[in-house]
């Protein structure tokens, strides 16, 4: 059977029995909740169209059409229960998987997301997202670290000193991510941090959305002069692991809390090892 | 001697914009990395060197850059070995420790002796698929392991058989 819940003194995670997707989200000890879905999905990368030639590639991200592909409607999962973590597994695909972490006492949840290779035996570059929806009221504004600093307002479709044409409804709206993004209303904010810069973005309101792979066939003829395409260490393109910290809190106290857990992603410690059979030493 | 120069120099290269974002040619975006890898490969023997000063023992210390993929030849075949972990930032804090192991239980000492709560998983299928012929531990060790602030603590892991872990854990209640 999925697991339809993990909890620990922080958080509690909910899982719908059907998709065996994360359902919801509580923040046990503010007493706050928000129904959620969070799932893989793909764009399929343009190669021009009527409107430009401009194919998605390195330097531009352009996908051929405003909805992503999900990588699958339910996903398989099981859930390991120690002492001093919970875990719940889930495939989504061949090539992606995710691990949804609950420490004992650590007020986040982790999401660890597995990526890769990305298949393109179909000729269709893809490029992949994690996505949060909910049905908070953002109004069209998201919030992005430009330079894992300052955290600056977004604003759907709008550009702050010009009159903005949106010609690209998901690339004209999506912005660097290097620590942190999130969305709001008036009583929640839900927070992901990242442990390596991303692109992000919010397409609708209550929706909190990252790339967190790509994988493209053709050159996007800014100078690169080749399709973004690593073929890695076994010839069948890169396999990529990486975390996303989810936070739900009040807009007055989330800050708290991001600010601090950034931090410690950012500076995590480096773990060394020794065999503990050294001999005494002075740097004299 | 060592010298934090190389990873300097590489970190100097990599301020191109093309590093930051990656959209070199492929060879060069190899070329990063493998200043990058090279560079950190030398800073491993200048932290070496700072921990021999700071806690006064010469050891030989080993670096596992796989640890993602729970892949650490260091852990998988020891029967007992030491962690340190050193804190950059300015306040205590707290991380969860998971290495690779191939035993089935293991006591972990903290600092000052006590015994830390830790755990023996199994590593999940999803790694395994992932890391290839890169590592072959069965299991992770997890620990909950608290570092002060602009500090390094020093944790002992030992292998045991499950006997000895029931004694412990009795002997602890």
């Amino acid at each position: 059977t999925s697991p339809t819940k993990m909890e620990n003194k922080y958080y509690r995670v909910e899982f719908d029995p059907e998709t065996g997707l994360i359902s919801g989200i509580y923040n046990l000890q503010k007493g706050i909740s928000l129904p959620l879905t969070q799932s893989f999905y793909w764009y399929n990368a343009s190669i021009g169209n009527a409107d430009s030639a401009q194919a998605s590639g390195a330097y531009i991200f352009r996908p051929n059409q405003s909805n992503p592909v999900p990588v699958t409607q339910n996903v398989r999962s099981y859930l390991v229960q120690n002492s001093l973590v919970q875990e719940v597994y889930q495939n989504f695909s061949s090539w992606c998987s995710q691990v949804v972490r609950l420490y004992s006492d650590q007020p986040y949840v982790e999401l660890e997301w597995t990526l890769g290779p990305i298949p393109v035996g179909d000729h269709l570059g893809k490029e992949v997202i994690s996505r949060f929806d909910s049905k908070l009221q953002t109004n069209g504004l998201f919030y992005t670290d430009a330079n894992g600093r300052q955290v600056l307002q977004r604003r759907r479709d709008f550009r702050e000193t010009w009159s903005l044409v949106q010609t690209e409804p998901v690339a004209g709206n999506y912005y660097p991510v290097n620590s942190r993004i999130y969305i709001k209303d008036k009583n929640m904010q839900l927070t992901v941090l990242t442990d390596r810069s991303q692109g992000g973005s919010s397409l609708t309101d209550g929706s909190l959305e990252l790339m967190v792979q790509r994988r493209l066939l053709y050159d996007d003829a800014r100078g690169v002069a080749e399709p973004l395409l690593e073929c890695g260490q076994y010839s069948e393109g890169i396999v990529v692991r990486g975390r996303h910290l989810v936070l739900l809190d009040t807009p007055q106290d989330a800050a708290d809390l991001h600010r601090t857990l950034a931090l410690q992603e950012y500076m995590s410690p480096q773990i060394i090892l020794s065999s503990g059979d050294g001999v005494p030493y002075s740097s004299k | 001697t060592s010298s934090s120069l190389t990873l300097r120099r590489a970190m100097g290269v990599a301020q191109h914009h093309d590093a930051v974002t990656g959209t070199a040619k492929q060879h060069v975006n190899d070329d990063y990395t493998l200043r990058l890898y090279k560079g950190w490969e030398t800073c491993q023997v200048v932290i070496s060197n700072a921990l021999s000063s700071l806690t006064g023992t010469k050891e030989s210390f080993t670096f596992c850059n796989l640890l993602n993929i729970s892949v650490c030849p260091t852990t998988e075949a020891a029967k007992s070995f030491n962690v340190f972990l050193y804190n950059p930032l300015g306040r205590a804090a707290t991380w969860y420790i998971r290495l690779p192991v191939n035993g089935v239980a293991y006591s972990v000492r903290g600092p000052s002796g006590d015994t830390v709560t830790s755990e023996v998983t199994p590593v999940s299928k999803f790694t395994k698929d992932i890391r290839r012929e890169r590592g072959n531990a069965e299991r992770e060790l997890m620990f909950q392991a608290q570092v002060p602030p602009l500090g390094f603590s020093k944790f002992t892991v030992q292998k045991t058989s499950t006997q000895e872990r029931f004694f412990i854990r009795t002997k602890k209640r």
